[in-house]
């Protein structure tokens, strides 16, 4: 599984 | 996904029900002040990439600023009693007395023991979802201690418990669908998510089953 390059989340 | 999108609508929700009760009965009895201090440093240290132009979409920018608006602003509105209604934000103050510190402190570690790149915002970003996880403690301690909730109380912290709980799903669709894992967000949700399973278990048998009663 691969890392969030960014954080897209809230 | 739908998950998250229902987690998100949730937590709006939460927000909304705060604001819209505060404001309609100007009482602000069973909130911790607290918690909601706690969730506007949160937000303040979580989005502090709308400042560095890391775009990623239109939603993500407009709940990002509502969540940061909102949060502090639920903050001015409560100190607003202190002059307003002294006495009913003396008998807040009074219940409100978990402390604190230790919650800072261990987010604070955990932040700088955990983080995906050791540069300021990605620390103050793990710092803030450790801090999210735990901000929640000192309403329950108050909850708990007064043995009674308010109808207000009760539905903002069950619409923020959903949230928590929505998001794990979101997670796993996501793990599913993309192959995409963030561990710092998933083991502090579900340390939040279990923060909330006490009083989801209080929730339904004094709210759906109906049963009027002291919360333990």
């Amino acid at each position: 599984a691969k890392r969030p390059a960014v954080h897209d989340e809230l | 996904n739908l998950f998250r999108i229902f987690g998100d609508l949730s937590h709006l929700a939460s927000i909304g029900i705060l604001l819209h009760t505060v404001r309609s009965t100007q009482s602000i009895d069973g909130i911790s002040f607290k918690t909601q201090a706690l969730y506007a440093l949160v937000f303040m240290t979580r989005y502090l990439d709308l400042f560095t132009w890391h775009w990623v979409s239109l939603y993500n920018f407009l709940m990002k600023v509502f969540f940061l608006a909102s949060s502090v602003y639920i903050v001015v509105l409560l100190q607003q009693f202190r002059t307003k209604n002294p006495i009913a934000y003396k008998e807040m103050v009074l219940q409100d007395t978990f402390k604190i510190h230790f919650l800072l402190l261990g987010s604070l570690v955990a932040g700088l023991c955990f983080h995906h790149r050791f540069t300021l915002l990605e620390i103050l970003w793990s710092f803030s979802v450790w801090l999210e996880s735990v901000a929640i403690l000192p309403q329950l301690f108050m909850l708990s201690k007064s043995g009674r909730a308010q109808s207000l109380t009760v539905h903002y912290i069950f619409a923020l418990g959903l949230y928590r709980f929505l998001y794990i799903f979101n997670w796993i669709w996501r793990y599913v669908s993309e192959a995409r894992v963030d561990k710092i967000a998933v083991v502090a949700g579900i340390v939040q998510t279990a923060m909330y399973s006490d009083f989801f278990y209080i929730y339904y048998k004094k709210v759906i089953r109906g049963n009027a009663g002291n919360l333990p």
